[in-house]
């Protein structure tokens, strides 16, 4: 559906042609010009420079900038595709596609797979899953002995471990996550199937026309 | 489900920091 008024309205440098980017990922441009709603947002809230700094990711999860989290940590570390330590608007739309609801299940399965893979070693080993139940049980204020973690890690290396070599690759996690569909739980979000419902101000400003 | 009992990737991915849901919140 096209626009009646079209605006031309001031965009940031790290801004990319919707176009571009919908035929980069599952976004229509709509969808992409909606995302640059929410792109302003979030990369304007502490410094308005057109990019999302850890600091601005961490307030828009948890409502509090100081707050640190593993976990969050490593999602901004691998939306910052271009590692300078800011997310810009490409990289949020790109790696955000992911997370769309008709995204290729094995582009989910790999993002997952390089978020528990703490140290980028091509391996999630089992220092680096005992450190992750152990920075949730923190997180969540859950309390659980120590010989009661090294038990869930155990189960879950026995289990995920088939070649016995004492890491998981990428291989074995696409098993694990077959028997296992819920791991993946996360890596769909499906306000992305109405993200022009939840910011339909583009709708005003959008330079795009689609043509359906 | 008690966390003793679960896989330690399904404890894990209860994590806030996994949620990227709050990102639409307004």
């Amino acid at each position: 559906m096209g626009c009646c008024h079209s605006k031309k309205v001031g965009r940031t440098p790290g801004y990319e042609d919707p176009i571009t980017l919908a035929s980069e990922t599952p976004f229509t441009e709509s969808e992409v010009e909606a995302l640059y709603e929410l792109f302003k947002k979030l990369s304007s809230s502490i410094i308005n420079d057109g990019l999302i700094h850890r600091e601005e990711f961490q307030l828009a999860l948890f409502r509090n900038c100081k707050k640190q989290n593993l976990f969050a940590d490593r999602i901004f570390d691998l939306f910052d595709l271009k590692r300078n330590g800011v997310i810009d608007f490409g990289e949020f739309v790109r790696s955000l596609g992911v997370f769309h609801p008709n995204a290729p299940v094995h582009h989910k399965i790999e993002f997952a797979f390089k978020l528990y893979d703490l140290r980028q070693t091509g391996f999630i080993e089992r220092e680096e899953l005992k450190e992750m139940v152990v920075a949730l049980l923190h997180e969540s204020e859950l309390v659980l002995a120590d010989d009661v973690v090294e038990a869930i890690v155990d189960k879950t290396f026995t289990e995920a471990d088939l070649k016995g070599d004492g890491k998981i690759d990428q291989e074995e996690w696409d098993e694990l996550v077959k028997k296992y569909p819920a791991l993946l739980k996360n890596m769909t979000l499906p306000y992305l199937k109405d993200i022009t419902l939840a910011f339909p101000s583009f709708i005003l400003t959008s330079e795009v026309e689609d043509i359906e | 489900q008690s966390p003793a009992a679960m896989n330690a990737f399904e404890l894990i991915s209860t994590s806030q920091g996994l949620n990227l849901g709050s990102l639409f919140e307004k």
